[in-house]
């Protein structure tokens, strides 16, 4: 069986509420080291990669590898439930038709259970290459979520260019031009601000705004934000959470002129 | 303009 407990349902309901307007239905792969779940948009340009470590949970305990068929609106539905520092235990038996969810409020002593219907999923699941970036950048989640709506308010699509002077977002559109330039930037007293780059060789890649702008729905969840790019692959964007666990999302890039 | 590539194009079944 299945019985993991979260300190704070807080954690789960941003995963949840991050990834939920682009993947509908996908599958919670629970085994000994943690769960997992991985998943593509509709039209396959976007894939979301999250993992949540055994050591994230409190007791954590899974005795054989199970796959929770999820329907993500229904289960925002259930955790909707769930106050944010609520702690949170899911539970399933090892061949389960449910996925018991359980909210404790320890102050007020309340208690309360949901069963989830699971359904079965025939997921795709994509082998995702060891890569080693020619780009890394860490920024704050929030200036990078500014930055994607701001250019999308012109444009559908954003280049970006990496330089070890900087990571420029530019865009072109029917009202005009837009660009933002970062400049590798360090806060002693704020490292949560600094803008880091590290970088193998210059890069410059064109991707379309909207799914940005969705994946940056996850900046609740960490201060800073990873970008990992190399010429001609998808981009990389890395939300990290406590204990090793994260949150991933890969978006392909625009080819051609 | 670029067209949008899919992620099947770069990353391989499993």
């Amino acid at each position: 069986m299945l019985e993991a407990r979260l300190e704070q349902a807080d954690l789960l309901k941003k995963v949840v509420d991050a990834i939920k307007d682009l993947v509908q239905d996908c599958n919670f792969d629970c085994n000994d080291s943690g769960v997992a779940l991985q998943a593509m948009d509709n039209s396959h340009v976007a894939l979301v990669s999250m993992m949540l470590k055994a050591e994230s949970f409190s007791p954590y305990r899974c005795d054989r590898n199970v796959a929770l068929g999820v329907n993500l609106t229904s289960l925002t539905k259930v955790l909707r439930a769930a106050q944010n520092e609520d702690i949170l235990t899911l539970k399933a038996e090892d061949a389960p038709d449910v996925l018991n969810l359980v909210f404790e409020n320890t102050d007020s002593d309340r208690l309360s259970e949901y069963d989830l219907k699971l359904m079965d999923i025939d997921q795709e699941h994509l082998g995702i290459p060891d890569t080693e970036y020619a780009a890394t950048i860490s920024l704050p989640s929030v200036e990078f979520r500014r930055i994607c709506v701001d250019l999308m308010a012109l444009s559908e699509s954003v280049s970006i260019e990496t330089s070890k002077d900087g990571i420029k977002f530019s865009c072109a559109g029917d009202i005009g031009n837009g660009a933002v330039t970062l400049r590798p930037n360090t806060n002693v007293e704020k490292p949560d601000q600094n803008v880091e780059i590290e970088l193998t060789e210059p890069v410059a890649l064109t991707f379309s705004l909207k799914y940005l702008v969705n994946f940056c729905k996850a900046a609740g969840l960490s201060k800073t934000v990873k970008l990992c790019l190399s010429n001609e692959v998808p981009l990389l964007v890395e939300y990290a959470l406590a204990g090793s666990s994260y949150l991933r999302f890969y978006l392909a890039p625009k080819i051609g002129d | 303009p670029p067209t949008q590539a899919t992620l099947g194009k770069f990353f391989g079944k499993p």
